[in-house]
């Protein structure tokens, strides 16, 4: 028997939220210390990792290892019917066919439980070694969002170069160019608002504005994003959510042919 | 022009 309980169920709306867009299914895995998901998207450019730890639930119960294959848009239409001060539980049986979520409002005086069916779906998993990257950023997710959102009105890919002094994102297009820097905070009154570089050697790369986009979709998951660059290794672009886990993007780099 | 890996081509699958 699996059961999860989350009474933030707010959390779990916005997690899906920030794959949906990229994902059209996955495999939600669950085991004792946890959920884990790992789908590239259709194109196989990126990659989603998500990690939500069994401590971070209300409670959580997961007998024997299962995964539950789900569509996402169906989840989408499931989430949809739950509030945002809703408590989410989600349960399933051993070797499910299906998977029932329950959403409880506050006071308790409404219980609302859908069942959904669930998908066999065949994804290779990938192994992601520890990765010493030369440069990592931590910085405000929303400046973030922004800088994706602004520059990709100019150009499909974003060029991302970070030193010492900061990182600037560029782009160029049919209309012109844009670019945008960013300087090292010098001092800060509050940590989720400043731009700290940890550098090993400056780095320069090029990303499709699309994925980024997309990934910027999981800015209500956290006010801080950290974007970690290696020469021709694919970017992680992670999000942290609350005491519970994180949603990590892995993009390719652009390569010139 | 560009060309774009996959992700195969970084991390092997298990």
């Amino acid at each position: 028997m699996f059961e999860a309980r989350l009474v933030q169920g707010a959390l779990l709306k916005k997690i899906l939220e920030a794959i949906k867009d990229l994902l059209t299914e996955a495999s939600w895995d669950c085991a004792q210390g946890g959920i884990q998901l790992q789908a590239m998207d259709n194109s196989h450019v990126s990659l989603v990792s998500l990690t939500l730890r069994s401590d971070g639930f209300d409670k959580y119960r997961c007998d024997r290892n299962l995964t539950m294959g789900m569509n996402l848009a169906s989840m989408t239409k499931i989430m949809k019917c739950c509030g945002n001060d809703e408590i989410i539980t989600m349960k399933a049986q051993d070797e499910p066919d299906t998977v029932t979520f329950m959403f409880e409002s506050k006071n308790g005086d409404k219980i609302s439980e859908y069942e959904m069916k669930l998908m066999n779906l065949d994804q290779d998993h990938l192994g992601i070694p520890e990765t010493d990257y030369a440069c990592v950023i931590k910085m405000p997710s929303g400046e973030f969002a922004r800088i994706c959102r602004d520059l990709s009105q100019f150009g499909e890919s974003m060029v991302i170069a970070c030193s010492k002094n900061g990182i600037k994102f560029s782009t160029s297009g049919d209309i012109g160019t844009g670019n945008v820097k960013l300087a090292q905070t010098s001092s800060v009154d509050k940590e989720e608002e400043a731009v700290i570089i940890e550098m090993q050697e400056p780095v320069t790369l090029t990303f499709a504005c699309k994925y980024l986009n997309n990934f910027a979709k999981a800015t209500p998951l956290s006010p801080v994003v950290s974007l970690s660059l290696s020469p021709d290794v694919p970017l992680v672009v992670e999000y942290k959510i609350e005491d519970i886990g994180y949603v990590r993007y892995y993009l390719a780099p652009k390569i010139e042919d | 022009i560009f060309r774009q890996e996959g992700m195969r081509s970084f991390y092997r699958g298990y």
